[in-house]
């Protein structure tokens, strides 16, 4: 799955996603990419966020609407992402999930679920303070 | 300076923020920059989870699910299960677009994307060929079932939960004595 968010320089914002889903599902299976407020979420008034993982799990949270929300009563996007998973962690201690978040300022942040095979996450940034597209990585909590 | 504008995306996946980016600064609204982004992996396949030639489902089928949403709107178009189109994303912002609808899906979100000008084409690759038939192989290790007969840890299916072989069997004498025949 790519999870995109994208904040204009006027303050817009809008945030996508596209996948072709996991291997082997089952025929019929939709994940949470499709999902407003799980695969990703955007508003103005706050920010956006994406989600990628075990889509199965991570739509019952719907994470993407959350970190917006979280945002919105003033959170760090670190701390939005951070809470998001933390949320899902309590159901689901070994499910398979990153969230990415991004405020109308342009601060962005992004967490992870730490398993044995997954303890970092990479993202992309690209913003008017990089001359070029930048690989980042954010420890699992 | 404030660091705006910004595109973010998850995993590695460079080409797509460069895309976005590219899309951004050139005068493209946020929403060309998200299908600009999403539009490469699906022609790139990214790390193979994105776009044709993945994820084959249990037939073999690769589809794709996306959505595009719109910040200052709140207008969202999406596609969930959509067969035999590549640009899913594109389908996506068309629904957004065109209609007053937030999800389409299946093979009647097919039929929207071809009356909205997209080309109905395979979406398996020898690759993803090869994935299902090592699946197959495998007696279709792992799969997503569970609490059905024949056990989904060992065996293929097709399958059926356990209560229903019996009540089958008891429906159709039921039926047979009660309602008479053609």
């Amino acid at each position: 799955t790519i999870g995109m968010v994208v904040i204009h320089k006027t303050g817009r914002t809008a945030a996508g996603t596209s996948t072709n889903g996991l291997k082997y599902k089952i025929h019929g299976r939709v994940g949470d990419s499709p999902i407003p407020g799980a695969g990703a979420y955007a508003d103005d008034s706050a920010g956006a966020a994406a989600a990628t993982g075990d889509g199965d799990i991570l739509m019952r949270f719907l994470p993407s609407y959350q970190a917006v929300e979280y945002m919105r009563n003033g959170e760090d996007p670190n701390i939005a992402c951070q809470k998001v998973i933390s949320r899902i962690q309590k159901y689901f201690p070994d499910f398979f999930g990153a969230v990415i978040c991004a405020n109308v300022t342009g601060s962005y942040g992004a967490s992870c679920n730490k398993l044995p095979t997954f303890t970092q996450f990479t993202f992309m940034v690209y913003n008017s303070l990089k001359s070029q597209p930048t690989e980042e990585k954010v420890d699992c909590i | 300076t404030s660091p705006l504008p910004l595109v973010l995306n998850t995993w590695p996946f460079k080409n797509a923020t460069e895309a976005a980016w590219r899309m951004l600064t050139s005068g493209g609204s946020t929403l060309d920059a998200v299908e600009s982004g999403c539009t490469v992996c699906e022609k790139e396949q990214c790390d193979g989870t994105v776009g044709f030639g993945g994820s084959p489902d249990e037939f073999g089928e690769t589809t794709l699910d996306a959505m595009i949403m719109d910040g200052t709107t709140m207008n969202v178009g999406a596609v969930g299960g959509l067969r035999r189109i590549k640009n899913a994303i594109g389908v996506a912002r068309k629904v957004l677009e065109h209609t007053t609808h937030t999800l389409l899906v299946g093979e009647s979100a097919t039929k929207f994307a071809e009356s909205m000008g997209f080309t109905n084409e395979d979406l398996t690759t020898s690759s993803s060929r090869a994935l299902h038939s090592d699946w197959l192989a495998r007696s279709c290790q792992p799969n997503y079932w569970r609490n059905v007969i024949p056990d989904a840890s060992k065996y293929c299916g097709p399958y059926k939960p356990p209560s229903i072989l019996i009540q089958d069997d008891a429906t159709y004498k039921e039926t047979r004595n009660n309602y008479g025949h053609d």
